[in-house]
Parts: C-alpha cells; structure tokens; sequence
C-alpha cells in the first residue's frame, strides 16, 4: 500500500522536523511585520480527488497568496541548508472580513495523483481514492502520537463532490 | 511495499522535475564562477544501511562540501516558490587530485532508516536493508523509461561491508 510509506515519510521527512518549529517561524513573522494570524497551526489540505493545484488561488478565489514564513534551513543526507517554508493565505469569508493563517496541500497526494495518470503499474482513479483515504487515516494516527506535532497542524479532509462548490475551500479553512 | 511509494515519489516529486534543469543550473554555475565540473550528473547515494548522514564529509573526509548550484524555484502544491538545491563536493583521490560534481544521498532512505528505529510495525534492520534493494531496483527501473532523466543521473548502491573503509565514498564517487 502505497500511501502507507508516504504518510511515514511525510511525517518522518517533513511535519516531525517543522512543526515544531512554526510556532517560532509565525512569532518572526509577527516581529518583523506586525502582523497575526488567526491560527499559528500548519492547515494540511487533503482532496480525496488528490488533485493538489500549484496555487489555492486555482480553486477558490477567496483563498490569496499573502506572504511566505521566514525559512528554515537544514542540512539533510548531502544537501546543504535544504530549505523548508510555509506560504501565509488570506482567505476573505461570505462578510468580506479577513482571516490568515498557514496551509499547504498533503504534497504526497500529487504523487498518488501522477501515479493514476501515468497509467503506472494498473493504479486506477477508484485505487486513488483508496490511498488517498489510507494516507489520511494513517497520518491522523501518526500525529496523534506524535508529541513534536501535537497542536500544531489541522488535517482538512476535502470531499469530491463538494469541490464544485466555488467557495468550498476558503469555508474549510476557516471552520477550521 | 514501504519502498515502491517511496521511489515513485522521489521520482515524480524531485527527480522529474530537477534532472531536466540540472545541466542549465551547472552551465550558470561555471559562468558565475568559472569552475567547471567533472560531471553535470546528479550522484544519487544508495547505503544499503540507509544510513544517509546529514554531510557527507561524516563518511569521508576526501569528501568536501563545495557550494551549492544556484536554487530552483517552483510553485507547488500550495507552497509558494518552494526551493530546490544540490550541494558540489570537491573529493580528493589517493593521488591529491580534485574532482568536483553534485552529489547527495536518497532522501526516502532516511525514512526507512526511521521505521526502523522508531520500532514501526515490526520494521525490522533486516526489512530495512530489503526494502533499500527494493528502492534501488524500482528506481533504477522508473529512471531507465524516462526521457526526462536520461543520462542526468549515477545511482550509486552503497555496501555495507566497505562503509568501514575510510575512503569508500570518495572511491565510488570518482568511479562514477
Ligand atoms: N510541502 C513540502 N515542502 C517541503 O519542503 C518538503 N520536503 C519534503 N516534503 C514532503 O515530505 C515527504 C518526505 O520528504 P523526503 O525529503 O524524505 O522525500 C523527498 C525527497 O527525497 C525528494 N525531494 C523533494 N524535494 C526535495 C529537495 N528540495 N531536496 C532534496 N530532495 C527533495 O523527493 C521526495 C518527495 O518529495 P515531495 O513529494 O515533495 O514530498 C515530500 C515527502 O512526501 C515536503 N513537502
């Protein structure tokens, strides 16, 4: 099961090394630019789709690029000072009031996604989708036990037939 | 199977999109700095420990950390202009010749490498080392039918018996 290893190694190569430092990053942020956001936590989106955009302006133009967190900078197996970043969206609800806060897309996900276009090895879009409720149910579990990550990050589980919905995605991050 | 996500995933996150760009990064590199390299190939190092240390000089101090090419900017999955690098190593032979090219290890072993030690799901070092082959062989297989990577990269499988010679690194770099 293919999304078994990728939830590991999103946890063991990405979130277990920068979650714990977000907190710190959005404090830098705040004192370089006065400004705060609505949650310090890391918004981790999951479309069952695994169709993950480059830019969530793509999907729902109430979701704007704002700015990126300061980087963070790692010596990782031979790269030196690998850099890791978060980018800040504005998301402006149905009352035109404002809200920022940290989100990205589960990066695996476009994995699965080039993996059932590719035609690789018969992974079918109905085979996606099962990896993708895999991946999402085994990184809920990794995270709960991982005292580095606890508080720290949202999982946004987005439904498939909702995505027709223009402003599905800004809803979700702020309910969230 | 842990490793065949994984080497999808090294495959259709990282190498489809830096091998194409790579030969441009080192032709700007030696008219920046008039340094040429022996090889604009990407050394990717597979310890069949999967043990993959954060420098390289840990393992072999013929092995020196150089530069870095310039970065590689892209959108992706939500994260704005995420960055892409790879680090020059100047390595020494036994005859105090230089050779300079870019190297690093597989990034996905140190995930393996992980579940092993976290004690994941009876993640045994014998499971490890079978998956690290599984890793390398499907990698080999992903790399060989792809146009995009062609002849832009050395998969070099590490043994474990010669990580005790102190200059085994350097020997299989130069080699390749
Ligand atoms: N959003 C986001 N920002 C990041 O900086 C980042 N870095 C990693 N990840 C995701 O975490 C997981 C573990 O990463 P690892 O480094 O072990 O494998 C990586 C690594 O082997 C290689 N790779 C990707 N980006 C780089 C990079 N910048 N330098 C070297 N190797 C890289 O290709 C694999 C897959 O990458 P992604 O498919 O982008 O998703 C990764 C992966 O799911 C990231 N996700």
């Amino acid at each position: 099961d293919v999304a078994h290893g990728l939830a590991w190694s999103i946890y063991l190569g990405y979130l277990k090394l920068v979650l714990p430092e977000l907190e710190g990053q959005v404090k830098k942020h705040c004192n370089e630019t006065r400004e705060v956001l609505n949650s310090a936590r890391l918004h981790i989106l999951l479309p069952l789709s695994a169709a993950a955009t480059a830019r969530l302006e793509e999907v729902d133009r109430n979701v704007q690029y704002h700015k990126n967190l300061p980087d963070l900078q790692l010596d990782r197996a031979g790269v030196r000072g690998r850099v890791y970043k978060h980018s800040i969206y504005k998301i402006t609800d149905q009352n035109q009031k404002d809200y920022y806060c940290v989100a990205e897309y589960a990066t695996p996900l476009l994995t699965l996604y080039q993996m059932s276009q590719d035609g690789i090895a018969g992974f079918s879009a109905w085979d996606r989708r099962q990896q993708v409720l895999l991946f999402y149910n085994t990184l809920t579990h990794i995270l709960e036990s991982s005292l580095e990550c606890r508080n720290r990050y949202r999982l946004i589980l987005l439904e498939d037939d909702q995505a027709a919905e223009p402003h599905y995605l800004s809803q979700e991050l702020i309910k969230n």
